[in-house]
């Protein structure tokens, strides 16, 4: 199957928000993100990985626009009381690369080559989240125009 | 901006892989899926949330087919004894269900509403992976047909 990397885009409006030790039980990931929904905010990234510990809690990781930053602190700190989770990490030294394409799936290079692309930048990748259309990574915020640079190199050999 | 939620889709031939504590440094996400695209193994999702250490460990969270498995968990336990990771997880009891739609940025409750439906139907979410134009999540394997007619009774009111 033949991919077609279309694009590369980033976005330098965002915050990383990680809540620490959510209960993995059904009804939580609906719990924070109708709270976020309610008052109205965009959640872009939603990345839930592995339970990282022996209790059954897991880290839940999404990103907002840095203006939400104040509102979304506010509510998920009261989330992540009644919750009793392990606390709440706000980021936003960061920003987000994607490599934009189609029919990701059946090309395992893809991903390796924008990786790859960001080691030899010496830029490290935080958070990776991927779809049948898109790679996308949480970097470093000042690394961002590099990170552009690097990948659409990469692929477009300009 | 209007969200237009298209269908849901599911896939049971999935294999969730967690390399446990790999080095969080530029590089390592490289490593770690050239070997795979060598070898000419399909990935699916790539979902690496953050930090849960004071050290500068991270998981790297990834799917295969089941067919692969054998020939991914030999890469894998090489590149983790490499690392000098905390270990590899391997569970093939998970399915892959989706919302796939179009403009899910600016549409806070689509996210929500999935949670929702899988949270009703009792099944816990145990991995998430999002994009602009999809929301996905491992559930456990023999939950995927459950998990399908929840959602898109949520969003189609059949
Ligand atoms: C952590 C969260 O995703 C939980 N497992 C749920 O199903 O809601
Ligand atoms: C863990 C892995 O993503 C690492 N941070 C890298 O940049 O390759």
């Amino acid at each position: 199957k033949e991919f077609i990397i279309r694009g590369v885009t980033h976005d330098d409006n965002v915050t990383k928000i990680a809540i620490l030790g959510v209960p993995d039980q059904p009804g939580i990931a609906y719990k924070i993100f109708s709270a976020l929904a309610k008052a109205n905010i965009d959640v872009d990234m939603i990345v839930q990985s592995i339970r990282n510990s022996d209790q059954n809690v897991i880290d839940m990781v999404f990103t907002v626009t840095k203006t939400d930053l104040h509102q979304v602190k506010a509510i998920i700190d009261d989330i992540g009381k009644e919750m009793e989770t392990l606390g709440v990490i706000v980021d936003d030294n960061v920003a987000k690369v994607s490599a934009v394409g189609a029919g990701m799936l059946g090309n395992p290079g893809i991903a390796a080559n924008m990786f790859g692309a960001l080691a030899k930048a010496g830029i490290n990748i935080e958070v990776i989240s991927t779809s049948e259309i898109s790679i996308s990574c949480l970097i470093q915020a000042d690394k961002v125009t590099e990170a552009v640079n690097a990948i659409h190199q990469c692929f477009f050999k300009d």
